[in-house]
């Protein structure tokens, strides 16, 4: 049992310390046990240094910073694990612009291997999708696609 | 495993039967506040029950089905996801449809699930998509607002994270 | 005391409903007490209908229409018990570029009568002060401010 | 009372002494992810006392303290307020500053508040801001990822919140 956790935690650690690197470009991030001897007793913490700055504490870090944080664990599992869709509710909302765009061109890469359904507000996460579909409420109340547009990616 | 369209019919805002095609690679669903993006969201995970009713923001299903103030206030929801078969799905055909259908009659209400067309229960179709490596805990779906919950979780749900992966 | 507390209710609720109405144009909405015989026995609940639509359960709104019914509230208490300033940290990251716009140009009109410090990523918001503030980290790990914009409002 | 200008030296990202003046209007901040925008929320709550540590997302108020990878680390943080009095503050100036340090020394940390350069306890400064209206609650604050809070609260919560104001 152990044996297993610890070939899984290696695999997805790996991932997560790679992709850190791509969506936060100079910045360094490792997943560490509390307790290496007896994973079971303790928890699982992230150790993250934002481009330049110093190994924060969690609770320390900025909107941004957490969601890019989170938002590479969650991409180190699906490497590990891959699920053949996924569906994401405005993942990108604390991000800021150039943030956005580095997201947006990962789900890119990442969706010629599963299908990604991603609700945004943010333009450079439509203007990165194959396809959008548009949803309005012209009659009161009542939900309809507006259309389908294709990027012409 | 790749979803080609979703059709909603009286599921939360969504009145009229819609139809929603879907491409294999990078969707956006974009659109006003409250227009009803977050509700096709909820519509995927009420069919494949990777979601409790708090999570799609009900108290109970029969929050699901569609009320509107002009009174056309049906007795039923019902969603379905046409499926395209890439072989990871334990199934001969290479179009499969879930359904999920919530029905409210005065003695209270009742839910159904069909696989292309036949009645079975939710744990058959989350054997199917479990397959096709849809996990029961729903990491492939992040709700509206809960990006930073791996953040702010406390260390061990993290760690629990990986023995449930192990 | 009951009597305080009705009369405040009654004012901040009268705020409420017109502050609701220009946020979300043909929306109704009002503060409800559970148990208006003895309102300290229980809670205060609202009942919001944006634009045509039913009145619903608050958890079944939209993470936008939350945004604007609670900013509506937010607004409608600084209405009846101004305070000198107020500090707001991205109070818009929920709300779509319409809705911005007119949460953007309401800050704008109070900030006449009190100072508003808002932290945003949004344009339409930043667009609107009168003065502009930008943040930056050029050395590692250091924050500095790198200039003042007047808006030239 | 406005908030003329915020000064502040070592508080958390802001190593360098940074004075950052602010209109009687309607002030922006912006500027990328994690370059110190919400820092500066968390230095006006940490002047005036309307939050915790917890809030100014820090677990002691030596976490205040600007620490950084190249071992630059003072022992104290400061951050002043400068404030123009529009006779709503009960003190016989045109202007009022308000400062608060916190010094990390061997023994432990200490909080110091100044009112115009004397020494004072932060229930001096709570006293004088409540006169112009800054409750303690702290309603005129909106911290970060907070807007809804008003919306996920109980009912009997948001009841108590009109409690308070009555
Ligand atoms: N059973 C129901 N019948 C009719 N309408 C419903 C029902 N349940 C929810 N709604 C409506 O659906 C709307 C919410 O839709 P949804 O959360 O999908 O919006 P959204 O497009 O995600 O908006 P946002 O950008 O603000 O997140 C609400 O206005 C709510 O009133
Ligand atoms: N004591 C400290 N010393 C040095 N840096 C600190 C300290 N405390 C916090 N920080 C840093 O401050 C940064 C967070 O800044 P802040 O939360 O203000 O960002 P922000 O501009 O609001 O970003 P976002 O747009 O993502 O919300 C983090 O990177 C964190 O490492
Ligand atoms: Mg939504
Ligand atoms: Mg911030």
């Amino acid at each position: 049992k152990k044996e297993v956790f610890m070939q899984t935690f290696k695999d997805i650690n790996q991932n997560f310390q790679e992709i850190f690197e791509k969506l936060s470009p100079d910045g360094k991030a490792e997943l560490v046990l509390e307790n290496e001897e007896d994973p079971f007793e303790e928890g699982l913490t992230i150790k993250a240094r934002p481009a330049g700055k110093n190994i924060r504490k969690l609770n320390a870090m900025s909107g941004g910073e957490k969601s890019l944080t989170a938002l590479s664990f969650l991409f180190a599992i699906q490497r590990h694990d891959p699920s053949p869709f996924y569906a994401f509710d405005e993942i990108d909302m604390f991000l800021d612009g150039a943030n956005v765009e580095r997201v947006a061109n990962m789900i890119e890469k990442l969706s010629e291997r599963a299908q990604y359904i991603v609700v945004s507000l943010r333009e450079p996460t439509i203007e990165s999708a194959d396809q959008v579909v548009g949803i309005t409420m012209q009659e009161e109340g009542i939900s309809e696609a507006t259309g389908v547009d294709f990027n012409g990616n | 495993m790749k979803i080609k369209e979703i059709k909603l019919k009286n599921f939360k805002s969504f009145a009229n039967k819609t139809v929603i095609p879907f491409k294999e690679g990078f969707n956006a669903i974009s659109g006003p506040n409250g227009s009803g993006k977050s509700n096709i969201i909820d519509a995927i995970c009420f069919v494949l029950g990777t979601t409790t009713t708090k999570g799609m923001r009900a108290d109970d299903l029969t929050d699901l089905i569609h009320d509107s103030e002009n009174g056309k206030n049906p007795n039923y929801a019902k969603v379905t996801l046409k499926i395209k078969n890439e072989g990871d799905l334990p199934l001969d055909r290479d179009e499969v449809t879930f359904t999920r259908k919530v029905k409210e009659t005065k003695s209270g209400h009742y839910s159904y699930f069909y696989l292309n067309g036949d009645s079975v229960n939710l744990g058959d179709i989350q054997d199917v998509i479990s397959k096709a490596g849809v996990s029961r805990e729903g990491y492939n779906v992040v709700m509206q607002g809960d990006v930073t919950r791996i953040i702010e979780m406390t260390s061990k749900s993290r760690r629990e994270i990986i023995d449930e992966i192990a």
